[in-house]
């Protein structure tokens, strides 16, 4: 349920922040 | 030959030794030297100057240099420590550094509040939180009413703005990551551990030994 969900690991998700996509060759 | 490569690396703007970047930071001189291949590359994916500008930034992130995401913004701003746009070799390795397994959680921890921090207030604000959740469900093609983004918020406050001012400070940030760990799960990139089987620098000569 999206309410209970914690804004901090919804951010956390976003792909801007997923920097393991620099290594993929 | 090793001589004529050195001299051409030395040229880049913002070039750093390998060993004194190996000494500041997480890695080893083989890490710095192989994560120099990495950095060639992104550097090199649009504009070659040996800088790697927002453009080849996103290129990289997203398969998309038109991309735009605030929090790729963000990380982009922090590696930019000079703040002039681009970033630079010894500015990626320090910033990546972070990353590291073996980084301490604490560095990690003011990273991530830095970058949460969008105003550069020393706080994370409610209003700046509720920002990038609306970001978030933009990237995610999510569709929320403004009533259920500020529970979400409303809820998230109330368990991190210990004192209830209304901001998150460094040590209500310091707390609620201890309460919440899986919160830096992004600022660990296993890879950076075999980054010197991903990219093989091919050095033939060392750096230590000039």
């Amino acid at each position: 349920r999206p309410v209970m969900m914690n804004a901090f690991e919804l951010i956390s998700t976003s792909q801007g922040l997923n920097l393991g996509t620099l290594f993929e060759k | 030959m090793g001589c004529l490569f050195t001299k051409h690396i030395k040229q880049i703007p913002g070039y750093e030794e390998p060993t004194v970047l190996a000494g500041e930071t997480s890695f080893t001189v083989s890490e710095v030297e192989a994560l120099y291949e990495l950095f060639k590359k992104l550097s090199s994916s649009i504009i070659v100057d040996g800088l790697i500008h927002k453009e080849e930034f996103q290129l990289a992130l997203f398969k998309n240099s038109n991309t735009r995401n605030l929090f790729a913004d963000r990380i982009f701003d922090l590696f930019d420590v000079k703040r002039n746009g681009v970033i630079e070799f010894g500015e990626f390795v320090r910033s990546l550094s972070v990353f590291h397994p073996n980084t301490a959680i604490s560095e990690k921890i003011e990273f991530a509040f830095r970058l949460y921090d969008l105003r550069h207030t020393g706080f994370i604000e409610r209003e700046e939180l509720k920002e990038m959740v609306l970001a978030l469900l933009k990237e995610s093609d999510l569709c929320l009413s403004d009533d259920v983004v500020e529970t979400i918020v409303d809820k998230t406050f109330s368990e991190a703005d210990l004192n209830g001012d209304g901001k998150i400070d460094r040590e209500e940030w310091k707390e609620f990551v201890a309460r919440n760990p899986s919160l830096l799960k992004n600022m660990t990139l296993p890879y950076l551990k075999d980054i010197t089987i991903a990219f093989p620098s091919f050095v033939l000569y060392s750096e230590v030994e000039d």
